[in-house]
């Protein structure tokens, strides 16, 4: 009942918040949108994502096309096909989009000989009630949605897994095992004697190798 | 890896990360690029955010749903992702990882982890406040 009976300043304030919503700093919060904003360098990236959105792209267009650009583009090496080989000289790929709408999620991990990643996780949303799709059997459903089967290996990639292994497989991310991982390859056995020690360190990571 | 976070003109939020992950890694290993919250996260009631670095500790702190959910509550996006930074590094020091946090006003940011050769991060930024999409750099914390 008194909220009811309010009084003047309730509508004072009613009246300031709507001329709080009309003030320059709400003007120029619209102009400052809309906005891409991608993480390290990748130029072309943020131009294919600009692009999608001015000729009429929804964010989400936005989002896959930018970052499929990327993907061509091999960007760093660490985006797309022929980097990053893992322990056996593979080339993996994983990508996600998300609507910020409905909160819908498509998402692929350790996807194998599709170079798309990104467009199979849009399919993700699209054609399945899922999240996240994984391994070879994200890769026969990228197939089944017409994506094509490309071997991800590259001179590039060779030649990264090569000189690891000549440089007896380091560095690696084993720990606890025998043969000692920090000096020798596989294959590795669990040391029956386990240290739990987690090493902070990022002795293993650069700007050159990152998720 | 890249991250990206779209926000359009009506305040419509989407996200998306892609990357082949860390190299040499174990065959199986899956980082925080695909996982919802870790890689990217996107809420149009908030902003969106996305991460990068080692995915393997990043992923353990839901970086990116943190930062819109700092964001949500009325955290400058810089400062978002800057609070995210500072928690993950009480428990990794040297963790090497970055995040990239924008909102809904259009408002954007970005922290990351300072260690040795890791000082500063670039970005990339389009918005019709730049002429075309701009590359920024911000100071490693």
């Amino acid at each position: 009942m008194a909220a009811g009976r309010g009084g003047g300043w309730q509508g004072v304030a009613v009246a300031l918040l709507l001329l709080a919503a009309l003030t320059p700093a709400g003007a120029a919060s619209a102009a400052a949108l809309p906005v891409v904003i991608n993480t390290w360098a990748f130029r072309t990236a943020a131009e294919t994502a600009w692009r999608v959105l001015e000729s009429g792209g929804s964010e989400l267009d936005a989002v896959e096309k930018g970052c499929s650009q990327c993907e061509i583009d091999q960007c760093d090496g660490s985006v797309g096909y022929g980097g990053s080989p893992d322990e056996s000289g593979e080339t993996t790929l994983d990508a996600m989009i998300m609507d910020g709408n409905t909160m819908e999620v498509g998402a692929v991990a350790d996807l194998r000989r599709v170079k798309n990643a990104i467009g199979v996780a849009r399919k993700v949303i699209e054609y399945t009630k899922h999240t996240l799709l994984v391994g070879e059997s994200a890769s026969l459903f990228a197939v089944r949605m017409g994506f094509p089967y490309e071997d991800l290996t590259t001179q590039k990639s060779l030649s990264l897994y090569s000189e690891w292994l000549n440089q007896n497989c380091q560095p690696n991310y084993w720990k606890n095992v025998v043969p000692d991982s920090s000096k020798s390859c596989g294959p590795y056995k669990r040391r029956e004697e386990v240290t739990y020690r987690e090493e902070h360190t990022s002795s293993q990571r650069s700007v050159h190798n990152h998720d | 890896t890249i991250g990206m976070v779209v926000i359009g003109v009506s305040g419509t939020v989407a996200s998306g990360t892609s990357t082949n992950g860390a190299i040499h890694k174990l065959p199986g290993r899956v980082g925080d690029s695909p996982i919802a919250g870790a890689g990217s996260y996107a809420d149009s009631t908030a902003g969106g955010a996305a991460a990068t670095g080692d995915g393997d500790i990043m992923m353990r702190f839901l970086p990116s749903y943190q930062a819109v959910e700092y964001m949500r509550m009325g955290t400058d996006p810089t400062v978002a992702c800057q609070k995210v930074i500072s928690r993950i590094q009480k428990y990794a020091p040297k963790f090497f990882g970055a995040i990239i946090c924008a909102n809904t006003t259009g408002s954007y940011g970005a922290a990351c982890n300072k260690i040795p050769g890791f000082t500063q991060f670039h970005f990339m930024v389009s918005s019709p406040l730049l002429s075309r999409p701009t590359e920024q750099v911000v100071d490693c914390i």
